[in-house]
């Protein structure tokens, strides 16, 4: 379920591009 | 007479300035984590209900879009498609194991 892991780092990469305001 | 058409437009800017409870036990991306129930996040009342049932699943691949449906009568499947692609989008959610499953980002 390599895939998740990957998934959930894109996420937590956005979430961070999006909260730094 | 013209109709007074003033629906949605993201839904409610409740500005609370209560609550000043930073419940940051955990999951520090950027020192905004959390914020879940409130409205303050910039969300509007339908993606935060979605969110907070992705939040509220602990399962390894997360929830289904079929559960989703499930927990969600009241919006279509479309809505609903729309706001995990927008939670998606921000970063709040991701898919698992195919693009019918999600987890919530800050739920660790």
């Amino acid at each position: 379920l390599d895939r998740i892991s990957k998934n959930k780092k894109a996420a937590l990469e956005r979430l961070s591009a999006n909260q730094t305001v | 007479s013209k109709p007074q058409n003033m629906m949605g437009g993201g839904g409610g800017m409740n500005m609370m300035p209560t609550s000043h409870t930073s419940m940051s036990s955990m999951g520090s991306t950027g020192g905004y984590s959390g914020a879940s129930m409130m409205l303050v996040n910039g969300l509007s009342a339908n993606q935060n209900q979605v969110l907070s049932l992705i939040k509220s699943c602990h399962e390894p691949q997360g929830i289904s879009m079929h559960d989703l449906k499930q927990k969600l009568s009241s919006m279509s499947v479309t809505v609903i498609r729309q706001i995990v692609d927008f939670l998606s989008n921000e970063g709040h959610i991701f898919s698992t194991i195919d693009e019918d499953h999600f987890r919530s980002t800050d739920n660790e």
